[in-house]
């Protein structure tokens, strides 16, 4: 998948499997990415766990679990806030379009999480004070976790460089084992064509759709970029920094 | 090392308690959070420092007498909440951990 992360570097990734997204004193989140094609390295979100842990005499413990075509409107225990104590309204979920969006109010924390399910795929964003981000136990031996630290340098994919490859062959095919031909063959002028109606600014969403839909032929995809960039429009709080236009450079090289 | 700025605005925070009645632990507890916030942030300079290491037993000990969680409220104390920025103490209202100053967005989709 695409990360934008909170220092709002921008990244693809591998990171196939389960692999954690934000690990603080008040939240968990974590994601299981799957590959979107047999043997691909590209990987899209299948499954997506959130616990918010409990808070004093606020909240209770409560997860929140969505899956490939499983968009619930409520934690997994079937409450929709955050249990029965004096606070419990500073958690709740909201749904937004059935199915599709929902919306998750930690007042308590000041941060807002927002999950869509495009196409088969998860997306996931978020909201959150700094207070919150840095709020853990011990920042020294702090895990990894993809939304602070990004993701490894072994797990990163530089598209640019696919992009380049495929613009030359004017086909959307990878030579070599790890992308399979996609279902259907966008070329790098459909897909940039495609993407535009969306994201008219040439930024890094429009970059991510174009990747997506060489690596994969799924239109979905230009929605999941659309939507991406409609949340961070809502959650960020620098409207200057909404489009991004240059990636991480810090790319192993020959990782792809 | 600086666990004597800890406890001092510990006592600082609790100094009127005379009697830490049940009725009080709630609060207490959060000094007791906001204390050994205080203590994991300056360990690692205080590492063998004896008002340090007696200050970390000590807080396990009360943490345990008043039956106090390790999670919650950090900085919200008797309606009063640390802004980091200014590192003053602001009101609060209750139910919210501090009073946020700046935000943080992440975001994941696309394959």
């Amino acid at each position: 998948p695409h990360f934008r992360t909170f220092t709002d570097t921008f990244q693809t990734c591998k990171v196939q499997g389960a692999w954690p997204l934000i690990d603080n004193n008040y939240l968990n989140v974590q994601v299981t990415n799957t590959p979107v094609l047999p043997g691909s390295a590209a990987t899209a979100t299948s499954k997506l766990t959130i616990i918010f842990k409990s808070f004093q005499e606020c909240v209770d413990q409560k997860v929140y679990q969505a899956e490939m075509d499983e968009l619930p409107a409520a934690f997994a225990d079937g409450s929709k806030n955050g249990g029965d104590k004096h606070g419990a309204n500073s958690l709740k979920i909201t749904e937004k379009v059935s199915g599709q969006h929902i919306e998750i109010q930690a007042k308590y924390i000041g941060t807002t999480i927002v999950v869509r399910q495009v196409g088969r795929y998860l997306t996931f964003a978020v909201r959150m004070p700094e207070e919150v981000v840095n709020a853990v136990e011990d920042r020294d031996s702090q895990g990894l976790y993809l939304c602070l630290r990004g993701c490894p340098l072994n797990q990163q994919i530089d598209f640019q460089t696919i992009r380049s490859a495929q613009g030359t062959e004017g086909r959307a095919r990878r030579k070599g084992p790890s992308l399979p031909a996609p279902p259907e063959a966008f070329t790098y002028e459909t897909a940039t064509a495609k993407c535009r109606e969306k994201l008219p600014v040439e930024d890094l969403y429009f970059q991510s759709c174009v990747f997506d839909l060489l690596t994969t032929g799924d239109v979905n995809f230009m929605l999941a970029a659309y939507y991406a960039f409609e949340d961070v429009k809502m959650l960020h709080s620098n409207k200057d920094k909404l489009h991004l236009y240059e990636r991480t450079r810090d790319i192993v090289a020959g990782n792809t | 090392c600086k666990i004597l700025k800890c406890n001092s605005e510990f006592w600082a925070a609790t100094s009127g308690s005379h009697h830490l009645g049940t009725e009080e632990a709630p609060e207490f507890c959060t000094a007791l959070r906001a204390y050994a916030h205080c203590t994991r942030r300056t360990a690692r300079t205080c590492r063998g420092d004896l008002a340090y290491h007696s200050a970390v037993h000590g807080i396990d000990d009360l943490m345990v007498q008043h039956n106090c969680s390790k999670d919650g409220q950090l900085f919200c104390f008797r309606g009063s909440v640390l802004n980091k920025a200014s590192d003053k103490f602001v009101s609060c209202s209750s139910c919210v951990l501090s009073q946020f100053s700046s935000y943080t967005h992440c975001g994941l989709f696309g394959d």
